[in-house]
């Protein structure tokens, strides 16, 4: 986080923006399902926050290592939630276990995400040096409720998060009064319908929305997959993961002076020139070699002896580093260039092992100057942290991706926030943390940005429903980084970023708070919604706590009041409405501006929508054909209302289908 | 002898704003198809009762069976586990 805001736009020197309008969300209560939070840690230091909010009826659950003293103004509540973890681990030993049976977090995880939505303000914290500043949460003054429900298997060496407690968490959660729910935690595909209780998390969250409670998610890290995000229920703000403009360039300087900046967290002493080798049959040797990452274990000792090792891999996950530097290093080796696709994974090695990430085409160049000279040498520089120019924005690889697969016409992820490398407290027992702070990347560090954004919106907006402050989010979104340049997603290969990507774009605090217009939804809404997704009458009725008649014919998903439109059939023209609530002056009139997709025809009715004292609300309708002759894939495009101060945008996607319910691989 | 897990019973949104009572309505229904006060406790391992109505307890396959049939029951299903992101 000592980048995330500044980047985004939220400085606390700014002296007049949206954290200093909302007293950096004083009144508002985050509460966090996760793994629980070191309560020690300086970012939940209370100094200067005022009486906790008179709204709060939760409190502090004493537990191992854990008293309700260890709650303050800022860390206002602190639950666990084990039951049904220990009725189904029976060889769970709640006594050797290294986790806490409290909310004390053993893992890190969420402490982290909970300094990321709400931290205090911290100045001059740094991982060994690398990107230094101060660590903050997005809401700074927001009362933190952490409820533990996710716990560390020392067998496995993962964390699990039962369903039925996380539905406690998030029941007690209700009850306690928070005003945001964030959650960094996720399924994997396939997944389960949004009204089915195996989901959890959906079910839970359905009746905070009903509340008036915002509930976050992360999307998932199952990218860059299509159709791998997950937590797609509609009435949940579901969030993708970008990179910030910055990075640790790592100086690899060949033996011919060549220098190439490869990526790693780097904070040992430099390596002066020492032997460079890819392990690879000289063609006179019975010996095996390998200079495949993961298997350089089959390498002899004397071939990485003292030598720095270039090795390939086409494998992405951060273990692969990780078993190389350990192979390496275990052979007697000095350090380990690692050639990959980028994969957003980045992380120190034990021990400040030197461990350099590089692409193919620098990997490649580097095996050249090997193979092309006898003896050649390489010099590794600590990691730099370069911040702006010329670094981009990327949505991350691991980020996963839409379109949704329970229900393809609702858009999902809705919105992008920076979820790679932060830096954020963690536990102190954690491997590589540094005084108490780590740097990870996630999904899960991107819900918590969403979350403090929230509480921020949420202090100025007290009665705006998650639904309107999911609109406000989504809609006035930056589709290029803060700096204009566009938005790449990585992946294979790299690409323009899309709606599937990152939703509405990259989350712009500042905007969000005033988006002029909103596409609001309440309970009749997601009723509409659940009878155009087929579910039962009886099932629905139950659910929302009163009798309910879908309409005959049902209801068209299509027209479901959402800050997008996403049509994954079409074939025949369709017509669909949306409503607009006015949220800025009472006097405004917008025109509407179409980017259509390529090859849609879109026609919108009317161009001009007028609000005054009396007109708070208004329709309009858009009619949608296509002039395309195949099944396409999706094409992007916007829809605009502009009053000339606020610009309401909405994502397109449209696929054609002329033969519907239709797969091939041709 | 059959082997119990942890099935969530989701009844859906409350029908009363005292939690206590919600609760106890939990118990009552465990009751009833356990057959014993004590059965019922033992069984029980979580009661929803704020935000929504529903418990999760330890459960056999036929019993969940049972539960599932009863009209006021959306859903019965056993307990699911979440990761990390």
């Amino acid at each position: 986080t000592t980048r995330t805001w500044d980047y985004l736009g939220l400085s606390a020197t700014s002296p007049k923006n949206l954290l200093n309008d909302t007293n950096m969300g004083e009144e508002v209560i985050i509460g966090i399902v996760d793994t629980g939070v070191w309560p020690e840690s300086e970012v939940f230091n209370d100094n200067g926050i005022g009486p906790v909010p008179s709204h709060w009826k939760g409190g502090c659950e004493s537990g191992e290592m854990f008293n309700s003293s260890h709650c303050n103004k800022k860390l206002i509540g602190a639950k666990y939630f084990i039951s049904a973890f220990l009725a189904e681990n029976e060889s769970f030993n709640s006594t050797e276990s290294l986790d806490f049976i409290s909310p004390r977090d053993f893992d890190g995880h969420g402490t982290h995400v909970a300094t990321i939505a709400g931290g205090s303000v911290l100045s001059g914290i740094s991982y060994k040096g690398l990107a230094g500043g101060t660590v903050r949460g997005g809401a700074p003054r927001a009362r933190i409720a952490m409820y533990k429900a996710c716990w560390y298997l020392d067998d496995e060496d993962v964390n699990t998060c039962s369903s039925a407690d996380l539905l406690k968490a998030m029941d007690e959660a209700i009850h306690d009064g928070v005003d945001v729910l964030s959650l960094s935690i996720g399924y994997r595909v396939p997944f389960y319908p949004e009204t089915d209780v195996r989901d959890g998390m959906a079910t839970g969250a359905f009746h905070a929305v009903l509340k008036g409670i915002t509930v976050v998610c992360s999307g998932g890290n199952a990218g860059p997959a299509p159709q791998t995000v997950g937590n797609i229920a509609p009435w949940i703000l579901t969030v993708a993961a970008t990179t910030l403009d910055r990075s640790f360039p790592t100086p690899i300087i060949l033996g011919n002076n060549k220098v190439i900046l490869g990526q790693a967290m780097y904070a040992g002493p430099e390596l002066g020139f020492t032997s460079l080798v890819y392990p690879e049959n000289p063609g006179n040797s019975n010996e095996s070699f390998s200079g495949t990452c993961e298997l350089l274990f089959i390498n002899s000792n004397v071939t990485m002896a003292g030598k720095v090792v270039l090795c390939f891999t086409t494998l992405k996950r951060y273990s692969t580093v990780s078993s190389a530097a350990y192979y390496v290093k275990r052979a007697g080796g000095l350090g380990v260039i690692i050639a990959r696709h980028p994969g957003d994974t980045l992380l120190p090695c034990l021990d400040d092992f030197p461990c350099v990430a590089v692409d193919y085409e620098l990997g490649t160049n580097i095996l050249l100057y090997i193979r092309s000279n006898g003896s050649p040498v390489v010099k590794i520089e600590p990691s730099k942290t370069l911040v702006g120019y010329p670094v981009g924005t990327k949505v991350a690889d691991f980020s996963s991706r839409g379109p949704n697969s329970i229900a393809p016409a609702i858009l999902k992820p809705d919105i992008a926030a920076p979820g790679v490398s932060i830096l954020a407290a963690t536990a102190t027992n954690r491997t590589f943390n540094d005084r108490g702070f780590i740097m990870l990347s996630g999904t899960s560090m991107a819900a918590p940005v969403i979350s403090g954004v929230v509480a921020l919106v949420k202090a100025l907006h007290r009665d705006w429903s998650p639904a309107a402050i999911r609109s406000a989010i989504v809609t006035t979104a930056w589709r290029t980084d803060p700096f204009g340049e566009q938005i790449f997603a990585n992946g294979s290969p790299r690409k323009l970023a899309d709606p599937f990507d990152y939703g509405g774009g990259l989350v712009n605090p500042e905007k969000a708070a005033n988006p002029g217009l909103v596409y609001d939804l309440g309970l009749e809404d997601y009723i509409v919604y659940m009878c155009s997704e087929g579910y039962t009458e009886s099932s629905i009725s139950q659910l929302v706590g009163k009798g309910t008649v879908c309409s005959n014919p049902r209801p068209s998903v299509l027209d479901f009041n959402l800050p997008s439109i996403t049509i994954p059939n079409l074939k025949e023209e369709v017509t669909l409405t949306r409503i607009l609530t006015n949220v800025g002056p009472l006097d405004s009139v917008y025109k509407v501006a179409v980017e259509p997709p390529f090859g849609v025809q879109l026609t919108v009715a009317p161009e001009t929508l007028v609000f005054n004292s009396t007109t708070k609300r208004v329709s309009f309708k858009v009619r949608v054909s296509t002039t395309h002759k195949i099944n396409t894939g999706y094409y992007f495009g916007s829809l605009t209302w502009s009053d000339s101060v606020h610009n309401v945008t909405i994502p397109l996607s449209v696929r054609t289908q002329i033969l519907q319910d239709y797969y091939d691989e041709n | 002898g059959a082997q119990t897990k942890v099935h969530i019973v989701y009844l859906g949104e409350k029908q009363h704003d005292d939690p206590e009572v919600v609760t106890e309505s939990h118990h009552r229904m465990l009751w009833s198809l356990l057959g014993s006060k004590e059965d019922a406790h033992n069984s029980m391992v979580h009661s929803y009762r704020h935000g929504f109505s529903g418990f999760a307890a330890k459960l056999t396959k036929s019993q969940a069976k049972k539960l599932a049939d009863l009209p006021e029951v959306v859903h019965v299903t056993p307990d699911s586990f979440y990761e990390l992101a």
